[in-house]
């Protein structure tokens, strides 16, 4: 497939679902194919893009367990372009289904891959995977599954103690299922200009983490919260505010590094 | 023991643990005995209450294994009242290592259960168990062993429609293994005057769940997220900032409704 990337970070609240939504509305926006894989249980990404629960009937679910391809699964949206394989509550059952395997943590990469053998350029330029807020097997595949990981990074202390551990589970994927595993980057989001506390958390993760801190920061933006009740992303919701431009910028970025890496 | 309560939601950020952290520093303010049982692996209560990484060597995982009593695990915290079993990242591998024991969501009920035969009387008269955000063991074994769970939900779109699932998890444990677990309510947090957002999510939510919902609302306060990086409760860093009088009007609430239910 195209480049498959994880955005994860086992910190609750983060941004992960908001950044996969609009990240991949904003790399659709540049013609390009997106799929956009909700690991979630609470099925947020699949919510914020208008998906009902009738139409998860096949999920990301079946997909693990070997029961759908992936062509089955995935379905559109209303962002031309831009495709999704949808979750619900059902996947919160993967860990207990997937126990006696011992290659549960490979079954979404074996999945996409097996789906690129079938149409290798026909596929996507980019897989976007929303991870749960844990480290556990639907996390893990979504690591041992991608290229690089991006780490969605919300401007406060609790998250930033955080970043070790997911740095350390990326480590150890590195290790074992996943050597070419990379991180691409981290992105501070949630910045708010008004407060002292954004602005001590970004220096602080900058001069430890440096050129992984990408430079395009994602502000505190109520139209990036009001979007998903409208069952749409920001950049259709709102396209000239702040946190839609922040995307198209945090695209961009991407796409920039990538020609660098 | 007293009254056992577990702070849950999956969703993540929704303000569980400052919930946990804030609530309990209150209680123990109107000297009330509080231990606050940290399930997380995170570890955000323990590192918001100041217990550095070497004072946790002995922590809620040992207590879920057995192999520490309550006693031993739970330690003294800088606020007068307040005990704390601390939690680090040994907590994540609880799900492998319970795997095979048919009671393992029961660990934590016998391991309270069992302390307070011992000291009936001299123990504690709140105990608050801190939640990961998922429905996994942990939070499963806080569910089994409280008698009444509060439910932290963020003012956003996401987290109102996450609260579907957290109410059938608790429907599962009442009708399962703890049929005493009563819901102690919901309380709006992160309430922001500035935006409809948080206006329409609490409308909404009050409609739905009328009298389960707090009077109290956690408004958006940064000094409750600057607390965390000075190891200490909003209560001790800023006692008048707006975040610790929701907090303190909350434990107020939380003792009044405990003398008409
Ligand atoms: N930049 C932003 N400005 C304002 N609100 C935001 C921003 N990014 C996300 N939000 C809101 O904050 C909440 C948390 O974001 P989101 O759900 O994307 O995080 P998450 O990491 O996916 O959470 P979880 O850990 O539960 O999966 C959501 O209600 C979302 O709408
Ligand atoms: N009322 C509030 N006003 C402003 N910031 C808040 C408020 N409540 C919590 N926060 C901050 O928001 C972030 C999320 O809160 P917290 O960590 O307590 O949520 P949580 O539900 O415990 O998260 P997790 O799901 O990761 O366990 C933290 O950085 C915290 O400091
Ligand atoms: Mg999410
Ligand atoms: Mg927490």
């Amino acid at each position: 497939p195209g480049q498959i990337i994880a955005v994860a970070n086992q910190k609750g609240g983060v941004g992960k679902t908001t950044t996969a939504i609009n990240l991949g509305t904003a790399l659709a926006a540049m013609q390009l194919r997106v799929l956009l894989v909700d690991m979630d249980p609470q099925g947020n990404a699949s919510t914020g893009l208008g998906i009902k629960g009738r139409d998860r009937k096949v999920n990301t679910y079946d997909l693990l367990l070997g029961d759908a391809p992936l062509e089955t699964v995935c379905t559109g949206t209303r962002v031309p372009g831009l495709d999704i394989c949808p979750a619900n509550g059902d996947l919160s059952s993967a860990d207990v289904a997937l126990l006696d395997d011992p290659h549960r943590l490979r079954r979404l990469r074996r999945a996409l891959r097996e789906a690129d053998d079938r149409t290798p350029r026909g596929g996507y330029d980019y897989v976007i995977i929303d991870c749960p807020p844990s480290l556990n097997v639907l996390t893990l595949n979504a690591l041992v599954a991608a290229h690089a990981v991006l780490v969605p990074l919300q401007c406060e202390f609790f998250a930033m103690e955080g970043l070790t551990q997911i740095m350390d589970s990326i480590r150890k994927v590195q290790r074992g299922q996943n050597p070419e595993l990379r991180v691409l980057g981290i992105v501070l989001t949630m910045f708010d200009r008004r407060n002292n506390l954004s602005a001590d958390v970004a220096a602080e993760v900058r001069e430890i983490y440096s050129d992984l801190v990408y430079e395009t920061v994602i502000p505190r933006n109520v139209r990036l919260s009001e979007a998903p009740s409208h069952e749409k992303p920001a950049l259709i919701y709102d396209p000239y505010c702040p946190g839609s431009h922040a995307y198209v910028a945090l695209a961009g970025e991407l796409r920039a590094r990538r020609r660098i890496a």
